[in-house]
């Protein structure tokens, strides 16, 4: 999917 | 996490790293742009804003943790401590010209027209243009120290090594985000012709000295 909510990268 | 992602976040650490004691060290921050510096502080407090409303793990907080604290280290022994190192004459690069199409380019192309996603785009438009300064730097004195140059290449290699990792996700996660990739080709693109320079000069002991 494009663009998580959640953003895991720095 | 793959090991990409792992090795371009432990570059990242380790440039961030190299510059702060490069000017503790010398006392000087003699050849690194402070505009550039001021320019990543900027990137990491408008990305890490996350940290007090999203957890998404304890690497994740303190590596912000880690990049906040050690950017405002940094513009702190620029700006203040060790201000009469600072080469401010030949930081010459005109910031808002990478700024002013920053807060546009973020306004324009987004995820989600909220303030946190604006604030989390222009973060990653500013960060692949934010060395910027700095390369214009070393172009206008024409040379950078040795030590400045293991900065510079640590610090290119994490988005290059991000590149990786974002290939890797799509293929192993289905996993893509549009703008972190289109900024991070981008900022890769402009370390370049210093991966070239660093490889044939540094690498072999030789000073980092543009052509004249």
């Amino acid at each position: 999917e494009e663009s998580d909510d959640l953003k895991d990268e720095l | 996490m793959n090991v990409f992602r792992l090795a371009g976040d432990l570059a990242h650490v380790f440039a961030i790293i190299i510059l702060l004691l490069k000017i503790w060290k010398t006392r000087s921050c003699a050849g690194i742009s402070g505009k550039s510096q001021v320019l990543f502080a900027l990137v990491y407090l408008t990305r890490y804003l996350d940290l007090f409303t999203t957890y998404v793990s304890l690497y994740n907080s303190v590596m912000k943790v880690i990049f906040l604290a050690s950017s405002g280290a940094t513009v702190y022994l620029m700006y203040v401590k060790f201000k009469a190192t600072y080469d401010h004459n030949h930081d010459s690069f005109r910031v808002e010209f990478l700024l002013v199409p920053c807060v546009l380019l973020s306004l324009l192309i987004n995820h989600d027209f909220t303030v946190m996603e604006v604030l989390w785009t222009f973060s990653i438009y500013l960060e692949s243009v934010a060395i910027l300064p700095q390369l214009f730097m070393v172009s206008k004195t024409g040379e950078a120290e040795s030590i400045t140059s293991h900065y510079l290449f640590a610090l290119g290699s994490y988005r290059a090594l991000y590149l990786l990792n974002w290939i890797y996700r799509y293929f192993v996660e289905s996993h893509y985000d549009l703008i972190a990739i289109f900024a991070g080709v981008v900022q890769t693109i402009l370390y370049c012709d210093f991966f070239y320079l660093y490889i044939t000069k540094v690498l072999k002991g030789k000073r980092l000295q543009l052509p004249a």
